[in-house]
């Protein structure tokens, strides 16, 4: 399931 | 936080590190071409989300560039070096023996299993966290069969681990304050800096207690 965390890191 | 910032930052210097050196001097002994293959893959394939528009800051898109670009150029550097410098280039690519596929086929694989949403972009994120995981691999495999390396590429590789090593601390502080757990990077994460942790105890040994570095 997508756990509605942005990818804010790099 | 700082942890992020401090893994950010590292993770820049061991890019410059390696341009500056391989601009410099014109070699590229020790530096596997197939890793930095790699690595260009791995930020183009992650850092897609800069073709949505929906930036996240100006931090994070500068930083993104500064690291497509800047994985762009050592490979231009490196290709630079096989008309300079001819002969350390093929002995390179000589050493350089860790095939590309048998890294680029599972990661695939394990992006299709574990993603958080069946879509391109989530597909590509997740295959370029795996890749970077194993990335240094045919760096590291290539050290341990040549038995030594110069300054640069235990630096260069230093810096790299580094930085993988603060965002561990990072996730934690993250987790405790925003209540965030990306189990994804955290894992692969984890696993790269295992990879590193071998290279680590040798580059204390050696390095930083002095004198030369040389693997058993």
């Amino acid at each position: 399931a997508h756990t509605g965390i942005e990818h804010d890191e790099l | 936080n700082i942890f992020r910032i401090l893994g950010d930052l590292s993770h820049l210097a061991s890019i410059v590190i390696l341009l500056r050196t391989v601009q410099k001097t014109q070699r590229v002994d020790g530096i596997s071409l197939k890793t930095q293959i790699l690595y260009v893959l791995v930020f183009c394939t992650r850092y897609l989300d800069l073709l949505t528009f929906r930036w996240k800051s100006v931090y994070n898109t500068l930083m993104k560039m500064v690291f497509i670009g800047a994985s762009v150029r050592v490979i231009q550097l490196i290709q630079g070096c096989k008309i300079q410098n001819p002969v350390a280039y093929k002995d390179m690519i000589f050493r350089d023996t860790l095939q590309i596929k048998y890294l680029v086929g599972p990661c695939a694989v394990l992006a299709l299993i574990f993603n958080y949403k069946f879509t391109l972009l989530e597909l590509c994120w997740s295959f370029s966290l795996w890749l970077e995981s194993v990335a240094i691999l045919p760096q590291l495999f290539m050290l341990s069969r040549s038995g030594k390396a110069s300054t640069l590429t235990t630096h260069y590789i230093f810096a790299l681990g580094l930085y993988r090593a603060l965002y561990i601390p990072n996730w934690i502080w993250r987790y405790y304050s925003e209540d965030r757990l990306e189990k994804l990077s955290v894992f692969t994460g984890l696993l790269q800096t295992a990879l590193y942790s071998d290279f680590f105890y040798i580059y204390y040994k050696k390095v930083v207690k002095g004198a030369g570095f040389e693997l058993p």
